[in-house]
Parts: C-alpha cells; structure tokens; sequence
C-alpha cells in the first residue's frame, strides 16, 4: 500500500458526505445504499463514522458527471479513466467523481459501482495506489465477487496505518452530560380517562419501555403514550411534546422509520401509516394509508416496530415475533416473508417494540433492554436500557 | 528506417505518450503540449509504469505495456505528488 506525501489523513472521527448529482444507470436509493456499503469497509475496519448529509458542503462531495466536471481533469468517454479522488483535506479534499459515461452497476456487467467508489474512498482517506495486484488500490479496475466483500490485506494494512484499528467494542454511545430538568411545559390535562399518563416521570426509569423510536434528519425521536422525547444532535436538551400537537390527526405512535435519502419518515398507528417531510415535518398528500398497501396482510391490525437499514436500502417491519422485509427501491415487500425474528437476528429477543438506526448500527428494543446490533456482523455488539438515551 | 519493424502503432504511441503524462507525469503537467515531450523523459516515465505494474522494464513500448494501459482505472496518479 502506499500514503500520499505528507500523508494527509482525516484528523476527526465522524467524516460527512454528500452525492450531489446521481448516474441515471441505478436508483437514488441504490447508489445511496452502495455508497454506504463502500464507506463501510473502511469503518468495518478504522475508528471513522461516515454520515450522509442532504444539504450544504460535506467533507466528501462525491458527483457523477462525464467529460468536464468543475475540475481541471475533464474524464474521458467510456473506458479508460473511470473516477478519481482527491486526499484528505479542506475544501475539495477527498472529493470523488465519477464518470458518467460509465455504466455504473450492481453486477459485473459494465463498471461495478462498489469496487470503484470503494477504491476512490481509499483516496479520499489517504491511501496512495498499492502494487499489489490482489488489492483494491490497485491502479485498474478488475472486478470480483462483491458478496460479502470485506477490504483486502494489504488495503487494510494501509487505512489502518493511517487511522489505527477498530476496537471490536463499537464506539460507545456519547454518554450525555448530565443536564439539568429542562423547565417542565404545563402539564397538558388529560381530556378522557381512556387517556395514558403523560411518560414525563418514565423518562428516567429503568423499566421504561418505548412505543416507538426513529431518527428524523439527526435528532432521535421515541414515543411513548402519545407524547415524544426529542433528542437533538445539536443541543444536549431532551424535549417532551404530545404527538398531536405536532401532527394533529395521530394520537399514538406504533412504529416509525426514516428514508433519509427521501428525506421522509414513516409513523404508524394502528392500521394505518403516514408519510410526513422530515425538514419541514409535514404531513404528505395522500396520507393516511392503509398498512396493506405495504404488502402486510389484512390480518395485521397493527405494527410493532419499523427501522430502514441504509446499507441494504431494505425496511424490516416487525409484527408480535416475525417480520417483513419491504424494499424501498422496488417499493414492494420481498419475497419469503414474515420470517420469525429468532431466526435473523440472533440474540435481540422474539418481539420488537421499537427500533430505529444511529451511526451504522440497529437499535432494537424489547421491553426496556435494547439490543445495539451491527448488521454486517449478525451480532449484538452491547445490550443497553432504553431509558439511557434520555440524558438520565 | 527503423532497423526494426515498430512493434506498436502511432495511435498506441500517442495513447502512451497520454497515459505517461496523466499518471506519471510531473505534477501539474497534465497537459502533454506543456510538457517538453522528450524522448528519455518519455522511456524514464515508461520505465516506472512497467515497473510499478511489474512488467518486464525495457523502456521499450509493447504489447503488454499497450495493453495496461488501455485497462479501465483509476484517474489518480500512480507517482505520489
């Protein structure tokens, strides 16, 4: 392997990116999810988180264009020149570009997008060309069987020399510092008896069990009784607000996933589901829909959980202990579902009540224990308590 | 007249004479009619692309040298700058 001069490297952990123009060879959401998968090899491996952002710069702008593009090496044509990067560094460092006169694919046939974009990111984080024929740095491109493709040796030798290696505990959750009680709003009076307690005094209890969990543009939101505990990503409050006042026509939240690359996020209640904008959290046209137009069958009256895996593109819908597989760029549920959850995710217990994804890995809880489980392990990493998210 | 027959074509030769100056040329000489294209410039650069891809280093333009570098790749340099 070989480091540029000076070998400029990343001099943080948490490095964002952003794609702002797709090829029209493979979806949106296809290229999202290989682009995460690439990013993956190098986290699977070095201490670095990578995040999708949607708007402003990022440290990686990563673009799909053919002949000139912004920089002073036009590509050229099918063939030949495929991508290139830039080192770490401000500005245009670690950009990546991609000629759009490739046929960028899934498979072998054209030029596999996986094995190049994972070859420019070893540019964009500091790794020079290798002389090593079996490894990805290697000057041209060759394909191979990309399932269950892992970094080659002497590719991982080299990011690691610059980044050192990946605990194999994961990068614990930023424990929050302690906070004090935001000022507590006036307590809403319940208007029927039917109504549940506000969760406002379950904040900090062990045994507090979550309706529902999702990530909306950062923040992390769970819903408990009609009510939601914000998150920020920004600031370190925990915000308590009732769910219909924000989105005046759901009561209580079952499930809840985002698409980020839609920048769109899905609430569930009952049988039913809505679509709401994640930047301007507004309910879409069109909903409520019935949960059967996903593909669930008539017979489910409710859904337990529902977390969208970046990596796959791929959404699991959990209902009491089995699960669906619903793929989001096909818009349709896979094939040989439910499955029972014991069966795939070994270790998280045979319900979910809630799950929503952070930083590469799944959170599912069942009951107040929560699972952190990283996929492409098949594993649970920790097992932690719902409530240790609520700045307690 | 060359004692030999050439064995790669005026096309291949402008192609290498391109390849040489993208990956191996000085920095920010990208552009070939920038760089003074000299005959021993051209036969050390081709030196070090036979020798990083592991090809025989004759500084003699062949057939498998050609066929290296007319392989789809990557834009960036192979000479780190």
């Amino acid at each position: 392997y070989g480091h540029f001069p000076g070998k400029p490297k990343w001099g943080k952990r948490l490095i964002t990116y952003r794609i702002t123009q797709y090829t029209p060879d493979l979806t949106q959401s296809q290229v999202d999810a290989t682009i995460a998968k690439a990013f993956q090899l190098y986290s699977d491996v070095i201490p670095l988180v990578f995040k999708q952002v949607y708007t402003g710069s990022a440290d990686i702008m990563i673009l799909f264009k053919g002949g000139y593009h912004g920089d002073f090496y036009p590509f050229d044509g099918a063939g030949g020149v495929l991508a290139h990067a830039n080192s770490p560094g401000q500005g245009q460092g670690g950009d990546t570009h991609f000629d759009d006169d490739e046929t960028w694919t899934l498979t072998q046939r054209g030029v596999n997008l996986l094995l190049v974009a994972a070859h420019e990111f070893g540019h964009a984080l500091g790794l020079d060309h290798s002389r090593d024929r079996r490894a990805l740095m290697y000057p041209t491109y060759q394909y191979v069987n990309t399932n269950g493709y892992r970094l080659p040796d002497d590719d991982r030798r080299g990011v690691q020399a610059l980044y050192g290696s990946r605990s194999s505990v994961p990068t614990p959750v930023p424990k929050p510092k302690p906070r004090p009680e935001p000022e507590p709003e006036p307590e809403p009076e319940p208007e029927d008896p039917t109504e549940k307690p506000n969760p406002r005094n379950e904040q900090c209890n062990r045994g507090l069990v979550f309706d529902a969990a999702t990530s909306i543009r950062g923040d992390l939101f769970f819903f408990k009784n009609g009510y939601y505990w914000r998150k920020s990503s920004t600031s370190q409050g925990i915000s308590l607000t009732r769910v219909n006042t924000k989105w005046s026509r759901i009561n209580y939240v079952d499930a809840a996933f985002e698409v980020p690359h839609r920048d769109v996020v899905y609430l569930f209640e009952g049988s039913q589901y809505w679509g709401i904008k994640a930047h301007a959290k507004t309910i879409m046209s069109g909903y409520p829909k019935s949960i059967t137009h996903l593909g669930l069958p008539s017979s489910v009256s409710k859904v337990d959980a529902a977390v969208y895996v970046p990596t796959t593109g791929k959404t699991l819908i959990f209902v009491n202990n089995q699960y669906w597989s619903y793929d989001e760029s096909r818009n349709q549920m896979d094939y040989g579902y439910p499955r029972y959850i014991t069966w795939d995710f070994p270790g998280i217990g045979s319900k979910v009540d809630a799950a929503f994804e952070n930083y590469g890995y799944i959170y599912f809880s069942d009951g107040p224990r929560q699972s952190e489980y990283y996929m492409p392990y098949k594993r649970v990493m920790r097992v932690l308590l719902n409530y240790g998210w609520l700045n307690c | 007249a060359p004692t030999v027959a050439p064995t790669v074509s005026p096309e291949d030769k402008d192609l290498a004479q391109g390849y040489l100056s993208q990956f191996y040329g000085d920095v920010g000489m990208t552009n070939s009619s920038m760089r003074s294209i000299t005959n021993d410039s051209f036969n050390q650069d081709l030196q070090a692309m036979q020798a990083f891809f592991g090809l025989e280093v004759t500084g003699i333009l062949n057939k498998e040298t050609v066929e290296v570098m007319k392989a789809p790749r990557c834009g960036v340099s192979d000479i780190s700058r």
